[in-house]
């Protein structure tokens, strides 16, 4: 059976939050590491990758492997029933029909307790290779939001080059263009709006705007996100969570003219 | 702007 306590419900609420958009039904893979989802969106441009581990669980149990397939509209509507600093609890027999949440006041008495229906999904899995990317970007996550929501006004597709000046993410469209350039920046008393350029060789790639605000839905999990990019692959854009869990999202770029 | 290309041309299934 599996029984995983987060400490706040709101970890799990942002979550599936950041990707209820861009992916609809998805199987939650639960065994002893931890809780993992891997879903592509509808057009299969996007993958979305989440990892919770079993350490970001007090306590995690979990004796064989579950697959919980939940559609995350329902997850939604039942999410919003616990507050934010709710313990959550995860409940599911070994061959469930439902999966049971838990969300317990640390502060009052009120224990609400909810089941959601399982739905069994036929998806496919894919294999993502280990990558040593040309170019990683870490950045503040907000100011990664604010590049693709203001690019967006302007065009529907921005190029991301990345060379030892810097990284420019631009775009131009039937207003005009614009860009914005980073530079590699730390600030000591704020470490949290350092800009951190690792590059290994230039790159330059064009990627959909619409998906690239879609994955920003995830800032609010983490101060900074991580852009990787080599050429001719899929970008991973990468919201660290504690406990070395994390929220990944895969990008195919445009290519060609 | 480019043609879209899929996430399936780079990862495999399995």
């Amino acid at each position: 059976m599996l029984e995983a306590r987060l400490e706040q419900a709101n970890l799990l609420k942002k979550v599936v939050d950041a990707i209820k958009d861009l992916v609809q039904d998805c199987n939650f893979d639960c065994n002893d590491s931890g809780i993992a989802l891997q879903a592509m969106d509808n057009s299969h441009v996007a993958l979305v990758s989440m990892m919770l581990k079993s350490e970001s669980f007090s306590p995690f149990r979990c004796d064989r492997n579950i697959a919980l397939g939940i559609n995350l509209t329902s997850l939604t509507k039942v999410l919003r029933c616990a507050a934010n600093e709710d313990i959550l609890t995860l409940k599911a027999e070994d061959a469930p029909d439902v999966v049971n949440l838990v969300f317990e006041s640390a502060e009052s008495d009120r224990l609400s307790e909810y089941d959601i229906k399982l739905m069994d999904i036929d998806q496919e899995h894919l294999g993502i290779p280990e990558t040593e990317y040309a170019a990683t970007i870490s950045m503040p996550s907000a100011e990664f939001q604010k590049i693709c929501r203001d690019l967006m006004a302007l065009s529907e597709s921005v190029s991301i080059e990345c060379t030892k000046e810097g990284v420019k993410f631009a775009c131009s469209g039937d207003i005009g263009s614009g860009s914005v350039t980073l530079r590699s920046h730390t600030n000591v008393e704020k470490p949290q709006l350092n800009v951190e350029i690792d590059l290994s060789e230039p790159v330059a790639l064009t990627f959909s705007l619409k998906y690239l605000v879609n994955f920003c839905k995830a800032s609010g999990l983490s101060e900074q996100v991580r852009l990787c990019l080599s050429n001719e692959v899929p970008l991973l854009v990468e919201y660290a969570l504690s406990n070395n869990s994390y929220l990944r999202f895969y990008l195919a770029p445009k290519i060609g003219d | 702007e480019g043609t879209q290309s899929n996430i399936t041309n780079f990862f495999q299934g399995g």
